[in-house]
Formats: structure tokens, sequence, C-alpha cells
């Protein structure tokens, strides 16, 4: 099979065919320009790493289905010798299937349903925390920490299937040690000047001071609010109370923000799918 | 019946073939033969030679394969060739002029992954579906 082809060009390339080619190659991956990320600050705020273990254990389902594929043309030709290999799918993409949303400190990969959407989605966004400097503290003496994302890049033709926020939390030890808290999660509806924002809860969780983790919170309907309606994306707000309502400071939570390592940042993702068949513009 | 009609190799090449082609060296032997069958040839799109290392996180280029080789009478079994290649080669073989061949192209394509960052640095995981040759064969 290493035989090569006469036609095959072995040198390097013109700069005019480098253009060609990769102009070419944006062409099918269905981008009209080279992306020119800027600022590592930011690309180490969208999560790289939580992308590549999706990237990783797309790659892994990929590499499956090919052996999967020939396993069941051999099964079938083998059928005759009558010992053909069951074709079973293990779990998919290798996940740990852990029924809670609060999960380990391992990356956070471990929730079984981000299986599910994975497997049908045909692209995975995590976007950049617009936020730059954190506000701790509201006018009514409520702490909390903002985020925004910028959901307006989406290329054309994908709907949102799933979207979550994603923040780590620290171990807390200390006054809150053997503390219940509430981590709630909002979306904010109206700002205003001299007072708190108007907000709607969008999803909470309780957890104990002590542990530590990645939180996850489902914020789907707001991701697809925000794609049809940009102009009312005016971010989210995360607030860390007691059971009895006492609004607590979020480092003493443990919960980690833009100051924490590029693994524990906070982010959000989102799960899409092609609502329409993508057609490469003839050229 | 296309009989006596002998495409000339050399006008068919149409490549720069280097002097000692195999197809000099062999003589009278049928050309048909010579030529390669329909089969999947190696590609490799190379994102790091593109210069893109800055924007793709992963992978560092993928093996795109290309179909390439001759759908000529008889198409055997190892051809991959669908029933309609079949037929179009015999009718081929009967109107030489104004049917064409069965041509090689591929009859399983696979998805890859691409991982990058757009221009606002978020990252972005695209499975593309029906992006790689798998097998080839004659249509």
């Amino acid at each position: 099979d290493n035989h090569v082809h006469s036609s095959f060009i072995y040198r390097r390339l013109r700069n005019h065919e480098r253009r060609e080619i990769q102009r070419e190659i944006l062409s099918i991956l269905g981008l009209p320009h080279r992306p020119k990320p800027f600022s590592p600050a930011k690309q180490a705020s969208s999560a790289p790493l939580f992308m590549l273990d999706l990237y990783n254990a797309m790659a892994t389902e990929e590499a499956e289905e090919d052996a999967l594929l020939e396993d069941t043309g051999k099964a079938i030709s083998m059928n005759s010798l009558g010992n053909s290999r069951k074709s079973q799918h293990s779990a998919p993409y290798g996940y740990s299937r852990a029924p809670v949303a609060w999960t380990s400190q391992s990356p956070p990969l471990a929730t079984s349903h981000d299986a599910n959407f994975l497997n049908d989605a045909d692209m995975v966004m995590s976007f950049v925390n617009l936020v730059e400097r954190d506000r701790d503290f509201s006018h009514q003496r409520r702490h909390y920490k903002e985020f925004r994302f910028d959901l307006t890049q989406i290329p054309d033709g994908e709907a949102v299937t799933a979207a979550e926020f994603r923040i780590y939390k620290d171990h807390s030890h200390g006054r809150y040690e053997n503390v219940t808290l509430k981590v709630s999660i909002y979306q904010v509806i109206k700002e205003y000047q001299n007072r708190d924002a108007e907000t709607f809860l969008l999803d909470s969780k309780k957890i104990r001071a002590s542990d530590g983790g990645w939180l996850v919170f489902d914020i789907t309907a707001t991701s697809n609010h925000w794609v049809l309606n940009p102009q009312q994306n005016m971010g989210l707000q995360l607030c860390v109370e007691t059971m009895d309502g006492r609004s607590i400071n979020m480092k003493s939570a443990g919960i980690i923000g833009r100051s924490g390592p590029q693994s524990k940042q906070p982010f959000l993702v989102a799960f899409f799918k092609a609502s329409e068949v993508l057609l490469r513009s003839v050229r | 019946a296309t009989g006596g009609k002998r495409k000339n190799p050399t006008r068919n090449k149409g490549r720069s073939q280097p002097k000692t082609s195999q197809a000099s060296r062999i003589g009278d032997q049928n050309i048909s033969e010579q030529k390669q069958a329909c089969k999947k040839h190696e590609l490799y799109v190379s994102f790091r030679e593109l210069g893109w290392q800055d924007w793709i996180i992963a992978p560092e280029g993928y093996a795109a394969f290309y179909c390439d080789g001759e759908c000529s009478f008889p198409l055997n079994a190892h051809m991959n060739a669908t029933n309609h290649a079949i037929v179009q080669t015999l009718v081929h073989l009967m109107f030489p002029d104004n049917v064409p061949k069965p041509c090689c192209a591929p009859t399983k394509l696979n998805a890859i992954s691409v991982l990058y960052f757009d221009d606002s640095s978020n990252v972005i995981l695209k499975k593309y579906r029906n992006m790689v040759v798998r097998s080839c064969g004659c249509h």
C-alpha cells in the first residue's frame, strides 16, 4: 500500500499553492477565514482542557465506531464459524456515570447526560467569560459573582440542544466547615444604576461547605433565549447563602473564579445540533 | 467490441513521469492492467504544515485519503464495485465514445472532530460527518 502514485506532489508548496490549499481546507471546515484568537489569557478562560477531554472522548467514539464497523463486518463473515462477537456498545466515551451533577475532582466530564449531549452534538462550544472585574458586593450588601458570555458567535444553522454553566468549588474549611450551603445561579433580567439587578432564579444546589468539585447548572433554556434575543443577554449571577439565607463571601465558600488555575476556571459550555444540512458554498 | 482502439499511454498520462517508469519497462503488457485498480490513497492534511497551530488545538492533522485508479472491464471482486458500476462498464463497452466508464469514488466516509479557537477565543469542538474516505469503489 505504500506505493506512491506517480502524480503525487512531493515537494514544498509554493506560497500561492499554500494559500489556495488553506482556503480550500477552511471551506471544508466551514470557516470563512482563519480565526485569529487574541490574548492567551482569554484563551485560558474558555476551558480548553475540558474541551480537549471532550475531543478525546469524541475521537475515542469515532475509533470505536470504526472498530465496530470492522468487527461487524468480521462478525458477519465469522458467523458461519459460529463465534461472532457481540457488537456491544460500552458506555460511550468511557464516562463514569455518576448519577448526580455534583461530581468528583477530576475534570468535569463525569455527568451521564453529557454523554448523551455529546452523542447527538455536531458541535460543542465553551465560551469566554467576558466579565473582567468582579464586583463581589451588591447594593443590598449581597455577595455575588457576575458572568457574561457572548453567544452571538454561533455559526448559522446550529441549534442549542443543551447548555451548562460550570464552576469549581474547593473544600472550604474554617468557620463554615460543617455548614450546608446553597449555591444559586440567576439570569440577569434587568440592570439598574443604584440598586440590585432584577434576576430570575435558574438553578440552585445544596452542598456541604467541606466538599469540593465541579458544580454543573443547566442553563439550556436561558442560552436558547439569548441566542434568539442577544440584546437580552445580561449575563448570570451566582450567589452562595447559608440555609438561613445569609449571603456568604465567594472566597470563604471556596468558589474558584478567574484567579484560579486554568483547569478550574468557570465556563459556559453549549452543545449544538445542526438544524439544517450545511452545504459548502460552490466555488 | 472496443478491441483495437488503444489509448496512447503518454497522452493519457498527462503527468510528469519519472523516466524509468514502470510502464516503459514492462513493454507490451496490457495498459489497463498496468494502471492501478481503483483504491484508496493516502493524503495527509497537516494543520501544522499550514501554520495553524495558534488556533487549532487538536488534531495536528488528519489522514484525508483520496480515491484513484481504473474501473476497467472486468470489474473483479476487490474493486468493490456497485451493481450499477457493472452495468455502466457493459454499456461503456458498447458505446465507448458516449458512455463513460464507472469512476473510482468513496464508498464509505468517516467523521473527524476538530478542536479550535474562534476569533473571540471561545473553544469549538466540531464534528465533521462524512469527511474522510474510509473505502473506495467503482460507481
